[in-house]
């Protein structure tokens, strides 16, 4: 309707309510089909909001680059034209909890035919001290009762303590699986040391990780 | 580009913000709040036809006006997008995950004749 648009593009000069609708429809189209969703995702779960913000604290402090690991969550060089570059937060959820272990589940998903390449992955553990005797604790990360990485906790107070879990988290994506069970194990420590999930939300364990995501069909990308 | 305003009818930029709340997806989409989507409008005479908004060359301009004098050559020209910027977002997955990510070519930043 309206004064008469460009007649070579046929785009009608649109009216003040029918360009509102017409925008606010192209946006939500544009979001979803640029992040390769079918229909917007439903948060049925929400992550208690101290979690995040803890998480997000730690990953921009550089807390992570002090020991030399990774975990930046900010901007890095990208990825290449056909790929999409992402990063990612995962909040675990207790699967079980006894005093010297903890069961750790993950979920991720990916439409049918997308291609993940995860090129950074670290596990951010919260660890309560001081622990019971006096030889240090041995935390140890677990993956299907393969044991992933271990380390000998030193200082005496609470912390977070990282685990570069790289090798693990791509052998997961190459897979069909949707949930990431680790079970962690404390030798030496207090009761419950590491379930951090239970000390209401804010210490939530946490995956960080780094990846490109190609669509199927999608021309293999030069490096 | 030239942003559009209401003394001309030539190819130019209309700015629009969507905010999240407008379309509720706020509660997924944890930042931004919204961005400025911004679309193309306006007529593509034949003396402009190809002209990249207001990055014309003098060159062009002259190339424009011979083209101009002989119609046939200048073809249909649309006001299209020339110029786009990605948007960086941060959002919950169905699995409460938070991803952050760049949405390539999201906002239109600059429009020309094509």
């Amino acid at each position: 309707g309206g004064k008469p648009g460009c007649p070579s593009c046929r785009m009608p000069t649109l009216e003040p309510g029918t360009e509102r609708r017409f925008l606010l429809e192209l946006a939500k189209r544009q979001i979803l089909e640029k992040l390769h969703l079918s229909e917007r995702p439903n948060v049925t779960q929400p992550v208690p909001r101290v979690a995040i913000a803890n998480a997000l604290h730690h990953l921009h402090v550089g807390e992570a680059q002090r020991d030399g690991q990774l975990g930046s969550f900010a901007h890095w060089d990208g990825p290449n034209a056909d790929e999409l570059g992402y990063e990612i937060i995962s909040f675990a959820k207790t699967e079980f909890s006894s005093p010297s272990s903890t069961g750790l589940r993950f979920r991720f998903s990916r439409g049918p035919g997308q291609d993940v390449h995860i090129l950074q992955a670290q596990l951010w553990l919260y660890v309560q001290a001081p622990w019971s005797g006096l030889s240090p604790a041995m935390l140890r990360v677990s993956l299907g009762g393969a044991l992933l990485s271990e380390r000998q906790l030193e200082a005496q107070a609470s912390g977070w303590h990282t685990f570069a879990l790289l090798p693990a988290l791509q052998a997961f994506f190459r897979g069909q699986e949707k949930t990431l069970r680790l079970e962690l194990e404390c030798r030496g420590c207090q009761a419950n040391a590491t379930a951090g999930s239970d000390a209401g939300g804010s210490h939530q364990p946490f995956l960080v990780a780094k990846a490109t995501m190609r669509e199927p069909g999608q021309r293999v990308a030069k490096r | 580009s030239l942003r559009c305003d209401q003394t001309s009818n030539l190819c130019c930029r209309k700015d629009y913000y969507v905010d999240f709340r407008d379309i509720g997806w706020n509660d997924w989409i944890i930042k931004p709040e919204g961005y400025q989507i911004n679309y193309c409008m306006g007529q593509c005479p034949p003396h402009v036809a190809s002209s990249p908004g207001m990055a014309s060359s003098s060159h062009t301009a002259v190339l424009n006006l011979i083209r101009a004098h002989n119609v046939r050559a200048g073809g249909q020209s649309c006001c299209v997008p020339t110029h786009r910027r990605p948007l960086s977002i941060l959002y919950f997955d169905r699995n409460s995950n938070i991803v952050k990510t760049d949405i390539p070519d999201m906002i239109v930043d600059a429009c020309g004749c094509s």
